[in-house]
């Protein structure tokens, strides 16, 4: 999957990919002041394609917000919203819009649900689906942050660590591989990382083609973006 | 730029063809009247077949000229520019046909500047018309505005309509058009009243496009033949001859990916073209995505039931699936070969397949030179392949290529409501070929360095232009001869050009500008070396990427392979830096326009998540 930090004060965006053996589980937000959890699970392709190259998506998001009692299980075949003992299952096939005390639902018919949590954040989930008899490629899911400024300074995770801003500068443009794809030096939490002006996908407004996204692209699992390396954001279960 | 402290005083823009070698200079002049020196920018665009020539900057008496250079060699300069954390790059994209160059010079308090670009370009005959688009967005009231276009076409002018975008009915009155045999003046001059939006405010009406159209006459089948200062340039065009009836095969992607208004634009475009074709055309329908199911499985006759049909059919195409456009593309060209083999088709109609498609290839072969190759041995130089790119997505110099290997060509068609038009439009251009295989043939021993004499077709309103270099400065006429396949009958017809003497036909023009017999040449030379240096044998391509270069360079040309370097003045900062005028590719354009397009439709947003940071997880 990839990954995409947007800051529009600066006009520009970081983005790294993170790949792993399918079947992980990412941390993606903590923050234990307001017990926000999300968790995502990558899945792989239904196999290996010609080319060989092993590709990874999230195929499942856990969400909890204990102070809210909300727990949502969101796959790609079904959403499964638990609140205070309640149980409800929808299909990504249905068009639902929920407004409750502590969360509202919108779900739009087999494309996006959106999720407001009381005083805390609002996110997005997209459903990407794949042709059915596509020889490879499965649905999947993408997860983008909507609103985050109401979490705590301790909010944490591979998209957490970022939302209270990040500071960088990127100088030394020279030539990439790529002629379109310059390379340039990111100066971030006092390191010198070699990065690669490239695109990614947002597919907010255009679940089928997505949108290029100019970004800077930092390489090896965004390693030297990231607090740590990707490992040490691997859990063992969704919840 | 709006800014009560910076007076626009004078904006020119002037025109000068010769031959539909077009020469236009783009001059404007400002005051910075505030008390502190100030940024002022200089920001036109002009038509992306154009080159840039020339661009200066008169700052307090001293002048600052661009330079040309390898574009390796400038990009350094540019790099120690960008690294010194300074900004670069003069050209960008702007629309499908133009591109905006742009810079900014700090001026002192009280101080003039005057920006000069001069850009040329050869005037493309289509749909049996040439343009001039000039575009001008001032900003500001402008004390001195003012058009002029001098056309001079030697074989007399068929016609000449001129209009702006922003004119209004008061205005329309102020284009001023003298036309006599061979020459035309366009003049727009309004006064500062006239440029006025309302009474009393400040607002310009003058924002937009201003365009003249126009067309010359053809009296002789040869075409016109000039000699002027040792080179030569022979446009063909031959009138009233008859179409040559087509066997064309519709080669249309379905694709997931065309869903929704693609596929919309798709259909309705098809339907027109349809209704377009003539009875004794012959045609087929290939919708493909992973899946290639012909509409027949040969080719029919364009007969009013048999249209009606494929209209029936074209209403019923959906988008599902994959792109498999190698065997789509594969299967066309074995049905044109089997129809010809079974005698199905006249003998003498022009095979041609059209391919329609909005992204890459991911079903069946997926690699793009494969496909190339694989196309390119299945029509082995028997029929003509044109490739229609729809969208921001597809691999347009993919298609392009291909479409060059195979006596076609390739136009983008950009996602917007006009994308039937678009169709239709290029569908119109290519579907009436009056002559095919046109070979222009001269003396070998009285000219060299001949620009591409050989072309795959003629089409009804455009125009075959060849230029080259007489080997001897004495001669002054030698013998013509063109061969090519007509509709039922061969066509062959041979003249004696004769040079031209400019002062006998314009005796009161000293001087248009300069050697542009020679310089059209030399653009023409440069295009051509251009487009073979994107296919062939790699030797052979850097080989013709060299003599492009060589000419850019010796023509003074901002080409793909050039760029212009302008120095700006010192500061108080210290030395200025370079900046660079680039030419664009057409895969550039397409980048840019991508990026453009993110930042456009952010626009829309709600205000809240506009501004608002968002961090997301997606698939690569």
């Amino acid at each position: 999957p990839h990954f995409m930090i947007e800051l529009p004060e600066r006009e520009d965006s970081l983005c790294f990919n993170i790949n792993d053996t399918p079947g992980t589980i990412f941390n993606l937000v903590r923050d234990p002041t307001s017990g926000i959890l999300v968790n995502g699970q990558t899945i792989g392709d239904k196999k290996i394609p010609p080319d060989g190259k092993i590709n990874t998506y999230f195929g499942r998001f856990g969400i909890v917000h204990q102070s809210l009692g909300v727990r949502l299980d969101v796959t790609t075949k079904d959403i499964l919203v638990s609140q205070d003992g309640k149980r409800v299952k929808m299909l990504w096939s249905d068009a639902a819009s929920l407004k409750g005390a502590n969360m509202d639902l919108l779900l739009t018919k087999d494309r996006s649900l959106t999720v407001t949590l009381r005083d805390s954040v609002k996110f997005v989930i997209l459903l990407h689906k794949v042709w059915e008899k596509h020889p490879y490629h499965q649905n999947y899911l993408g997860f983008y942050t909507l609103d985050s400024h109401l979490l705590s300074p301790s909010v944490h995770g591979l998209l957490g660590q970022f939302y209270h801003g990040i500071e960088f500068e990127v100088a030394d443009l020279r030539p990439g591989e790529v002629e379109e794809k310059p390379d340039a030096t990111m100066y971030i939490k006092g390191q010198a990382l070699n990065v690669t002006r490239g695109w990614q996908k947002d597919y907010r407004w255009d679940v089928k083609n997505g949108e290029n996204v100019p970004c800077w692209f930092v390489h090896s699992n965004g390693t030297g973006l990231i607090d740590g390396d990707a490992s040490d954001y691997v859990v063992s279960g969704l919840f | 730029i709006p800014n009560a402290m910076v007076e626009v005083y004078s904006v020119t823009v002037d025109c000068t063809v010769a031959s539909r070698f077009a020469h236009t200079v783009m001059t404007s002049s400002a005051i910075n009247k505030a008390n502190a020196s100030q940024e002022i920018f200089f920001e036109v665009e002009m038509p992306k077949t154009a080159f840039i020539t020339n661009f200066s900057m008169e700052i307090e008496g001293q002048i600052y000229v661009g330079e040309v250079k390898e574009k390796e060699k400038a990009k350094k300069q540019y790099e120690k520019a960008v690294s010194s954390g300074q900004t670069a790059g003069l050209v960008k994209v702007s629309g499908r046909k133009m591109e905006k160059f742009s810079v900014s010079v700090n001026i002192a308090a009280n101080s003039n500047v005057t920006f000069v670009l001069t850009y040329q370009e050869l005037l493309q005959r289509k749909l049996g018309q040439y343009e001039i688009l000039t575009r001008v967005k001032p900003k500001q009231l402008v004390q001195n505005f003012q058009i002029e276009v001098d056309i001079y076409e030697p074989q007399g002018i068929a016609f000449v309509d001129a209009y702006g975008t922003f004119l209004s009915n008061e205005l329309l009155p102020l284009v001023e058009k003298t036309v006599t045999d061979n020459k035309a003046h366009i003049s727009f001059s309004p006064t500062l009243e006239q440029q006025r939006k309302c009474p009393g405010c400040d607002g310009t009406l003058i924002d937009g496009d201003f365009i003249v159209k126009y067309d010359v006459n053809r009296a002789t089948t040869l075409g016109d033949i000039q000699i002027v200062n040792g080179y030569f340039v022979h446009f063909f065009a031959p009138p009233d001859l008859p179409r040559v009836p087509k066997n064309v095969v519709f080669v249309i992607d379905r694709s997931g990916s065309m869903g929704g208004t693609k596929m919309q634009q798709t259909r309705e475009a098809l339907l027109e073209i349809l209704k377009d074709l003539h009875m004794e055309d012959y045609f087929a329908l290939i919708p493909f995505d992973h899946e290639i199911t012909p509409w027949k499985n040969s080719l029919m006759k364009a007969t009013e039931e048999n249209v009606a049909e494929a209209m029936k059919y074209v209403r019923r195409i959906n988008d599902n699936g994959g792109t498999n456009i190698n065997d789509a593309v594969l299967r066309a060209v074995k049905m044109l070969i089997n129809d010809r083999k079974n005698n199905n088709v006249p003998e003498r109609n022009l095979d041609m397949i059209i391919l329609l498609t909005d992204g890459m290839p991911n079903s069946g072969e997926s690699h793009l030179p494969r496909i190339q190759e694989n196309v390119r041995g299945a029509i082995d130089g028997n029929m003509s392949l044109f490739c229609l790119g729809f969208g921001n997505d597809v691999d347009y110099s993919f298609l392009d290529v291909m479409a060059k290997q195979n006596k076609g060509v390739a136009r983008r068609i950009y996602e917007a409501s006009d994308a039937t038009l678009q169709l239709q439009g290029f569908y119109e251009e290519v579907s009436s070929p009056l002559l095919s295989e046109v070979d222009l043939r001269y003396p070998d021993n009285a000219v060299e360095y001949v620009t591409t004499n050989h072309f795959r077709q003629l089409f009804n309103g455009s125009e075959i232009v060849v230029a080259g270099r007489l080997s001897d400065n004495d001669i002054n006429n030698f013998l013509v001869e063109v061969f090519a396949n007509g509709f039922e009958e061969d066509f062959q017809v041979q003249g004696q050009a004769s040079a031209m003497d400019w002062d006998v036909i314009y005796p009161d023009q000293e001087y248009i500008f300069g050697d542009f017999t020679e310089r059209m040449w030399a653009y023409l030379t440069i295009q051509q070396l251009l487009e073979k240096s994107k296919s062939g044998p790699s030797e052979e391509k850097e080989n013709n990427t060299a003599k492009a270069l060589d000419l850019s360079l010796q023509y003074s040309f901002v080409t793909p392979l050039t760029s212009m370097v302008v120095t700006k003045p010192e500061t108080e900062d210290g030395p200025g830096s370079p900046l660079i005028a680039d030419k664009l590719t057409e895969e550039q354009r397409q980048q840019a326009e991508k990026t453009s397009f993110y930042h456009r439709t952010h626009a829309h947003y709600p205000p809240v998540y506009a501004s608002a940071p968002t961090y997301f997880v997606d698939g690569d």
